[in-house]
């Protein structure tokens, strides 16, 4: 049975919380939400920006009962670069599987000057689609589908920023 | 660079 967990369902102000059977938690900030072209994402707060993941915050979610095999991750407002001044950004996800150890991986969304089609590459497993596009009316929203493979045993998977 | 988590889903494995 796949279980699914979306940006709406974490509380705004808690760092520390059981969500859709996982525990997450958020460092050194606190869950917050935000909203971007209709798609809610949760971040956290402090930082560069305080509603998103940034540089040196974290977010994640373990297992402490079960190993889980991750069907699909959505990631938002990750941007490619000029529509807001910034630079091509890049997500780290690390994930902790029994058999593999801690496995890292990156998803960059590279620059296209002209979209459709909206581009972003990931070093994983799977595929990336884009479900609203990296433009300043956009929400620069990534689903990547199938993202570890067949890892099968995770029992933890963490969301960081990289500088892009 | 900086992003949200839209949605995760997980299927736990016996």
């Amino acid at each position: 049975t796949v279980i699914t967990i979306n940006g709406i369902d974490f509380p705004n102000g808690l760092n520390n919380q059981t969500i859709g059977g996982l525990s997450w938690t958020s460092s050194p900030g606190n869950f917050q939400q935000k909203t971007v072209a209709g798609y809610t994402g949760v971040g956290i707060t402090g930082g560069r920006t305080g509603d998103e993941i940034d540089i040196e915050e974290f977010l994640t979610a373990t297992s402490a009962s079960f190993p889980f095999w991750v069907p699909s991750f959505t990631l938002g407002v990750l941007f490619d670069g000029p529509e807001f001044d910034d630079v091509q950004e890049v997500a780290q996800v690390t994930i902790v599987s029994l058999s593999q150890g801690t496995k890292v991986f990156k998803l960059t969304n590279t620059y296209d000057a002209i979209i459709p089609p909206d581009t972003a590459s990931w070093t994983g497993f799977g595929t990336v689609t884009n479900l609203s596009p990296s433009t300043g009316a956009g929400g620069a929203v990534w689903k990547i589908t199938n993202p570890f493979g067949s890892i099968n045993d995770i029992t933890s998977i963490e969301f960081t920023a990289l500088t892009g | 660079s900086d992003f949200t988590l839209v949605q995760l889903q997980y299927e736990p494995v016996p």
